[in-house]
């Protein structure tokens, strides 16, 4: 691993602003 | 709670859009998954809000993708 990808999947909980967000529409 | 239209989606910025279907797609989730349900959603917000829309009528769809998202978060991790 180059670390990169340990944040993946960015999680998603209710009431909370997803951040895969970030990357659709930063 | 009223379904999630098309409609009404395109009628959200773009930034609220995976947020009102995630919304609706984690309870879904969570019943299957409990553990896992942050992290399949968020894996599943990654598909197209039209093909979200499908899966959101379609149990079975959305239950085909779940278990496709935790065969794929399963050989990641057994990656780390």
């Amino acid at each position: 691993s180059n670390g990169s990808s340990i944040n993946w999947p960015p999680e998603f909980h209710p009431g909370v602003p997803w951040k895969g967000l970030q990357n659709i529409d930063p | 709670q009223e379904p999630l239209t098309a409609s009404r989606l395109a009628a959200a910025p773009l930034h609220e859009q995976k947020q009102m279907i995630g919304e609706r797609l984690y309870p879904l989730i969570h019943d299957v998954h409990t553990q896992l349900a942050g992290k399949i959603t968020g894996m599943l917000l990654e598909i197209d809000n039209s093909e979200l829309l499908l899966m959101l009528e379609s149990p079975e769809s959305l239950h085909a993708k779940i278990e496709e998202a935790v065969a794929v978060l399963q050989a990641h991790q057994a990656m780390e």
